[in-house]
């Protein structure tokens, strides 16, 4: 992957979580994402907009990111998660 | 994807605009409430839901123009980011709540670099008020990305994808066409207007197909609240207890009366149902029970329901000195206890036992002074209190007792042959520069 920046990783994370293609980072164990979810979460996303899967955070997925959208969530239960409350 | 919550058991939702856009030069409460009605309508066009606009707290959907953090769980984030959310059909309070980030620069007909168009995302965010969820389908409406305006509200026409989706989900409108697909045109009745929507309502265009009241005959009439209805086609006109006449121009059933279908083309018979004081409107095979101005759940339903023939209605009223109410259909009529809901036994019998009246009425009313109106054509006919033959010196002019026409006056646009005195032609223009020179006559 091209380097990013710390930062960008951190809004794309939370982008990714915010919208349903990631988990939130579990508030008590404080436990991150995996490599492998992190990927998984963005070829995910990069699929429902219609981007080419790469599974990772280049210019078009950011571009993408900051497309100004719709709050709700894309996804109610990322893969392998379960419980998450609906809305 | 996200599965869709669920979806609205009801078919007549409540929508208003709680807050409007604090900054937004451009658009005005009217218009925001213009774009919210055709955002709606893009749905209920081709779903079988219908929406009404309402004051008051109680509206289903509820629309606020609010920023960042507004205690639902889904704070806003300044200009661009997220722009406005919906919540899904359910029981909860905030089931239908649609918010837009008032920290964006609302626009309207704008082109894509001034702003948020107002209309395409008001259409995303009601796709989810109605139950749709977030697709990944490019030319949908109901992509999370804002993907720039979506041309005239007026002639925007729902993505095929998205219509089966919400097909799916409700089924289709019955005045929907099941061949309807891209490119079809859209039905032909005249929406309200937009942007001419300004403080003072009496710029509304008024409708060329409108009826003229002093020489059309009418399809019903009812007394209602204590007022009086005329209905002619898709417009009516209503007087005062004191008989006046409260608009010379007709008002839209539509607009009116929540809940006929968008098609209806006029009514057969109406009457205000004793006891509970709903009103009933018949039309062919078809009736609709309103509770004030809209309708109940469950309607339209067959007339069969009063053991009425299958034929349809003339006429309907309630006979003050009994209660009763009386159904009219060619030559013959009915009696309906409307308090134990069942025909009365006997029934039904020559309307000729009503002295004086003829066959195939327009329809029938009470009024304030306890005798019963009937009408047909240009003319009616009273009949006192428990009488059951007509009042001396009937028939008489609907027009002129009722609707405030002279001999002379008429409301119809062209007046050639209005005046027959001068055979038919114009008086001489007085006018200079061109105004017309008008007068009034009483």
């Amino acid at each position: 992957a091209p380097s990013l920046a710390t930062g960008q990783l951190d809004i794309g994370v939370d982008w990714l979580s915010k919208f349903g293609y990631l988990p939130p980072p579990d508030p008590v164990t404080g436990q991150l994402q995996t490599q492998e979810a992190l990927t998984n979460a963005i070829k995910a996303m990069q699929k429902f907009g219609g981007l080419t899967e790469t599974g990772v955070l280049d210019q078009a997925t950011l571009g993408l990111m900051q497309t100004p959208r719709c709050s709700l969530p894309d996804v109610s239960e990322p893969d392998g998660t379960t419980g998450r409350s609906r809305r | 994807s996200l599965k869709p919550q669920n979806k609205w058991t009801k078919r007549h939702l409540s929508w208003r605009v709680r807050t409007f856009p604090k900054e937004s030069a451009l658009l005005g409460r009217d218009t925001v409430r213009a774009l919210m009605h055709y955002a709606l309508k893009v749905w209920s066009d081709i779903a079988p839901l219908n929406f009404h606009e309402v004051a008051g707290s109680e509206a289903d959907i509820q629309i606020d123009f609010t920023k960042a953090d507004h205690d639902d769980g889904y704070p806003f984030d300044g200009p661009g980011g997220t722009v406005a959310h919906a919540f899904f059909p359910g029981e909860r309070f905030t089931a239908g709540d649609t918010h837009f980030d008032d920290d964006e620069a609302w626009t309207f007909r704008s082109p894509d670099t001034h702003g948020m168009d107002l209309f395409a995302v008001a259409v995303h965010e009601f796709g989810h008020a109605i139950g749709l969820v977030h697709t990944s389908a490019l030319e949908s409406i109901m992509r999370p990305y804002y993907q720039g305006p979506v041309g005239d509200p007026l002639k925007y026409d729902l993505p095929y994808e998205d219509k089966v989706r919400v097909w799916q989900l409700y089924g289709v409108r019955d005045s929907v066409s099941h061949t309807q697909g891209p490119g079809n045109p859209p039905d032909t009745e005249e929406p309200p207007v937009l942007l001419d929507l300004p403080d003072n309502r009496s710029t509304v265009l008024y409708a060329r197909d409108a009826p003229d009241r002093c020489t059309s005959p009418f399809d019903a009439v009812a007394q209602i609240r204590g007022e009086a209805f005329f209905f002619k086609g898709r417009y009516f006109w209503r007087l005062t207890r004191e008989k006046h006449l409260v608009s010379l121009r007709p008002a839209q059933i539509q607009r009116f009366w929540r809940g006929l279908p968008a098609n209806l083309d006029g009514l057969d018979a109406v009457y205000e149902r004793p006891g509970d004081h709903k009103i009933v409107f018949f039309k062919g095979l078809k009736y609709w029970v309103f509770k004030d101005n809209n309708v109940e759940e469950g309607y339209p339903r067959p007339i069969s329901d009063f053991g009425l023939p299958v034929e349809g209605l003339d006429a309907a009223f309630v006979w003050p000195h009994n209660d009763k109410t009386y159904f009219f259909q060619g030559a013959h009529y009915w009696r309906y206890d409307d308090h134990l809901r069942r025909m009365d036994p006997g029934y039904p019998k020559d309307a000729s036992l009503w002295k004086g009246l003829p066959p195939n009425l327009d329809d029938a009313m009470r009024w304030s002074d306890g005798s019963s109106y009937f009408f047909k054509g240009k003319e009616y006919w009273r009949v006192l209190a428990s009488d059951m033959e007509v009042e001396a010196g009937f028939p008489r002019l609907i027009a002129k007792d009722w609707l405030h026409c002279t001999e002379m006056q008429s409301d119809s646009p062209n007046v050639e042959g209005k005046f027959p005195e001068d055979g038919g032609r114009h008086l001489p223009d007085h006018a200079e520069n061109g105004y017309e020179v008008c007068s009034c006559t009483s």
